[in-house]
């Protein structure tokens, strides 16, 4: 209780926090903040899964080796594109890059429903327009 | 606001949906404050619709199943521990309805503390898939998709009361202009 929302566990923490709240499922996620096109950072490729299980990717699980090429931890097209979409549906700057409001939007807990469902968002559809009408 | 492909809903023959929380997979707290806390959130929609909901005698015959499951749990969906996933529930009508066990639940009717999670806040979200909605990108909207722990957001905002009247039309009591719903907004419970 004595962490502020939204800051991820600091390396120290686990040493006196309980275990079952010394690492939130996606507090290392924190770690790529300022992670932008071109990148090669090592945890990028669960940034990927995670934006797969949301609708924001789409590969392939598992190649026939019980691995799969396209989830690297380079900072690619694809990363980019997922990224800005995610930013547009959340109100974000879509830069693409994972600056600090668009990495602490990450980590927030969340509803396990996909935001994009086979291949559709419709999220920020009508949600943006609304978001444009209250920032004019 | 939005909805799932194809815009399923519950048929225009039933208006009058049953509900009930599994009596094998539950959390420790009260049972007559979960039950309420669950009454409240489905309230919130049939005060603006023309369904409405009542708990039913039976968990098998429910439309609506809740429970609370820790990791794997049979759907595909596996819950991934404290925060992370909080809860996850199905589009019309399977009525499937999970909340992550290992989640810290502000399930006493209180605001919720720092590291808590606000039931309450989670249930009207998840009554909104189970109803048909998806993800809205308003951030005053009970569907936007994440919420701080220690914070508490239960009222319906513009944004999804327009949304479900699409689907089921206006309850023919609800005033939006007497309503809260226009000015929804996220309390915070216990300080960091």
């Amino acid at each position: 209780n004595f962490l502020p929302k939204n800051i991820s566990s600091p390396p120290w923490a686990s040493n006196i926090l309980p275990k079952n709240i010394s690492s939130p499922p996606w507090a290392s996620f924190q770690n790529l903040t300022g992670c932008h096109m071109g990148d090669h950072v090592p945890g990028l490729a669960d940034l990927k899964r995670y934006l797969k299980r949301f609708g924001y990717m789409n590969f392939p699980d598992n190649d026939t080796n019980g691995t799969n090429a396209n989830v690297t931890d380079d900072f690619d097209d694809s990363l980019e594109w997922a990224i800005k979409t995610y930013q547009k549906n959340f109100n974000l700057n879509p830069t693409g890059s994972l600056d600090i409001s668009t990495v602490n939007q990450i980590v927030r807990p969340r509803c396990g429903v996909p935001d994009i469902i086979n291949g559709t968002t419709t999220m920020n559809s009508s949600g943006a327009a609304h978001a444009n009408d209250r920032r004019l | 606001y939005s909805y799932f492909p194809g815009s399923p809903s519950w048929p225009s023959n039933k208006r009058q949906l049953t509900y009930a929380i599994s009596p094998a997979d539950r959390i420790s707290a009260d049972d007559a404050t979960l039950r309420s806390i669950f009454a409240r959130a489905f309230e919130r929609w049939s005060n603006v619709t023309q369904l409405t909901f009542v708990e039913a005698a039976e968990y098998s015959a429910a439309d609506i199943k809740i429970g609370f499951y820790s990791g794997d749990h049979g759907d595909g969906e596996p819950f991934d521990g404290v925060l992370g996933t909080l809860a996850h529930a199905f589009s019309p009508t399977s009525g499937r309805f999970h909340l992550d066990a290992a989640e810290t639940w502000a399930a006493d009717g209180n605001l919720p503390s720092a590291g808590e999670i606000d039931l309450e806040s989670v249930a009207v979200h998840e009554i909104g898939h189970l109803l048909g909605l998806g993800h809205s990108s308003v951030e005053e909207a009970i569907m936007f998709p994440t919420i701080s722990s220690g914070t508490r957001r239960v009222e319906l905002a513009a944004d999804d009361v327009t949304g479900i009247q699409l689907l089921y039309g206006a309850n023919p009591n609800y005033n939006a202009s007497s309503s809260s719903s226009n000015s929804a907004q996220e309390e915070k419970g216990g300080a960091a």
